[in-house]
């Protein structure tokens, strides 16, 4: 799964997502990524959400959704949001995955429970910032 | 305060450094630099933020070594069925293709059904349908294809005890340097 979110200068913030799903999948199986609420969702009275995991756990949560009800209604910052959702909900619930979030006023964040995640961010007057593992 | 931000994800997973030799290393941080700048430079000219998010989506859909696209996973009847979803925070449009086959961005496929009908969520041969009315690219299901998504559907189903599928009649008989390089490191989506 890919996943892309972005804050332009107009201070619009937007999310996106594609995938291929999983291997061997069968029965027409569709995971969160194409999922509104699930794998993406954007808004902006709080941030953007692009997620990567095991999908029917993504679902059951309602993963970007509640990332975006977290800022908006709890006043969570993007961090602290992400890591609620991903640290706590999703290990809880025995899922694995990640996601990245920016919210209009340029925060930005990622979270995941893997070993690791390909990710990249870069921002207005930033140097771009690429990892691959947990301690990159 | 940004005044414009960009992240960007190639999937999450069992990735650790001891899995990944220096030349994959470094091929997945060229792609994923590569991707960052390239919506950067949408947003840097004042592009939209849905257009920096379709651009440099559409650079990981095209590249092999991600599971969206060329290079997605098989499934158990040996077919790519691809999904994608798009979001507006701006206005709260959304849209989203599932299982598609045939369109080369599907990313692009979910923004058309965003941008220009009255649906949310399109699905299968009737999601292709819409996007080929549209103007997007179509492409042949062997498009997809990639020799190293094709050994972990052998492997994954053996490993179920599930019959292998016929191998694709066009796919390619060789693998490139580039998809060559990856192993499959158990990414989770």
């Amino acid at each position: 799964t890919v996943g892309v979110v972005a804050l332009d200068a107009d201070g619009v913030v937007a999310a996106g997502t594609s995938t291929g799903g999983v291997t061997a999948k069968r029965w027409g199986r569709v995971g969160d990524s194409p999922i509104i609420g699930a794998g993406t969702y954007a808004t902006n009275a709080a941030c953007a959400v692009s997620c990567t995991g095991a999908g029917e756990y993504f679902i059951r949560l309602s993963v970007a959704r509640t990332i975006c009800a977290l800022v908006e209604l709890k006043g969570l910052s993007l961090q602290a949001a992400v890591d609620q959702l991903v640290q706590r909900d999703l290990t809880k619930l025995g899922g694995e995955g990640g996601v990245i979030a920016v919210a209009p006023d340029g925060q930005m964040a990622w979270s995941f429970n893997t070993s690791g995640m390909y990710r990249a961010r870069i921002a207005d007057g930033e140097a771009m910032v690429v990892g691959i593992y947990k301690d990159d | 305060m940004a005044k414009w931000a960009l992240v960007a994800h190639g999937g999450a997973g069992v990735i650790e450094r001891a899995h990944l030799r220096p030349e994959q290393d470094a091929a997945y941080r060229e792609v994923m630099g590569r991707v960052a700048q390239a919506g950067a430079a949408v947003l840097k000219a004042g592009g939209a933020a849905l257009d920096a998010i379709e651009a440099a989506i559409q650079i990981l859909e095209d590249d092999p070594l991600f599971n969206a696209g060329r290079g997605a996973v098989f499934t158990a009847q040996g077919d790519i069925e691809l999904d994608a979803s798009i979001m507006d925070g701006g206005t709260l449009a959304a849209g989203a293709v599932a299982g598609v086959t045939r369109t080369r961005h599907p990313i692009s496929a979910a923004r058309a059904v965003m941008e220009h009908s009255p649906h949310v969520f399109l699905g299968g041969e009737g999601a292709d349908a819409f996007a080929r009315s549209q103007g997007l690219e179509a492409v042949e299901p062997s498009f997809f294809f990639t020799e190293r998504r094709w050994k972990s559907l052998v492997r994954e189903l053996e490993r179920q005890g599930l019959p292998i599928p016929r191998r694709p009649a066009v796919a390619p008989a060789k693998e490139d340097a580039r998809t060559a390089l990856a192993h499959d490191e158990g990414k989770r989506g």
